[in-house]
């Protein structure tokens, strides 16, 4: 299933984007 | 009180990308973002397309929050 392979491959690039929404919300003002 | 947190959490994230509060992302308000989050272009890009189930060009909620939720089922997973 090519959807099922893309979405692994962006999984890595999803966890980036919400890890830096959520160091963007508890860090620094 | 875990679930409410995560809703709250949804709708912050998804009202910093969505800048003009329209109630929806663009792909141009994802790119945007360049400037704030530690991601490139092409990765933005990646993360709009990946969000984007329906392929429609506009990023709703909803969408988002199955984003959200696909990424935390994923921390917990591991």
């Amino acid at each position: 299933d090519p959807n099922m392979k893309g979405a692994a491959a962006n999984e890595g690039v999803l966890a980036n984007f919400f890890n830096s929404l959520l160091s963007k919300k508890t860090g620094s003002p | 009180a875990g679930h409410n947190t995560i809703q709250e959490k949804t709708h912050e994230f998804f009202q910093i990308c969505d800048i003009e509060d329209k109630g929806f992302i663009t792909r141009r308000d994802m790119q945007r973002l360049n400037g704030e989050l530690p991601l490139s272009a092409d990765e933005l890009e990646n993360v709009f397309d990946t969000l984007d189930s329906d392929g429609n060009g506009f990023l709703t909620l909803d969408e988002f929050s199955s984003g959200f939720s696909a990424f935390l089922s994923g921390q917990t997973a591991s």
